[in-house]
């Protein structure tokens, strides 16, 4: 059965594309299969204007202000936030690790600037995550085509303005395959 | 067609208009 997709309301000012946000938790001691990371992994709502973001947003935890090992992504409508989704498939994202404070603050600018249209990349940008662990936060964004290197540098040049990152921040892009790999090289029968 | 794009404090200047109560 194929969902309805929101529509911005009357007055309202119209995103480029539709997104819908997602929440993960890990469950303490269990592995992440791609089975559990699925059910895992709840949808929020998905949301067509600027005031509908407010809405969503407005009444969500800040990541800061998470606890344990929880994820918010925020992804394109129509695309899961998982390596195995074909738009992200041939993708990758750049990943930046943050010390703790600094979670809230760069995941707003990160995803207004998604939301704004600010990485001028066309149709590359799937989603974006943030992701609060123990000792550090880390905020990534996902493109569909990791090889693409024009469309990774800008959103490389990007990133570093719109975050306003201290210039000793360390950027490190990942392609998912290379994220499956590392995965199942964990697993006990690989 | 044309993009649509908007700055931080376009965004930001919405997250209290009436609209979005």
């Amino acid at each position: 059965t194929k969902k309805k997709m929101v529509v911005p309301g009357a007055g309202e000012h119209p995103l480029q594309y539709n997104y819908t946000f997602w929440y993960s938790r890990r469950t303490p001691g269990r592995p992440a299969s791609t089975q559990s990371y699925e059910q895992n992994i709840k949808q929020i709502g998905s949301f067509a204007s600027v005031e509908q973001f407010w809405r969503f947003y407005s009444h969500m935890i800040r990541p800061g202000d998470l606890t344990g090992h929880s994820d918010f992504h925020l992804f394109k409508e129509g695309i899961k936030p998982m390596w195995e989704d074909d738009a992200n498939k041939m993708g990758g994202k750049w990943i930046i690790r943050l010390r703790k404070g600094l979670a809230s603050r760069c995941w707003e600018n990160l995803i207004l600037a998604m939301l704004g249209e600010q990485f001028m990349v066309g149709e590359e940008i799937c989603g974006a995550v943030v992701s609060v662990r123990f000792q550090e936060d880390i905020i990534s964004i996902w493109n569909k085509t990791a090889s693409d290197q024009g469309t990774t540098a800008r959103i490389r040049d990007t990133l570093r303005r719109v975050l306003n990152l201290p210039p000793n921040t360390i950027m490190e892009y990942k392609t998912h395959t290379d994220s499956i790999k590392y995965s199942l090289g964990r697993l006990p029968w690989a | 067609g044309t993009r649509i794009i908007y700055d931080r404090k376009f965004l930001l200047d919405r997250r209290n208009s009436p609209i979005a109560q």
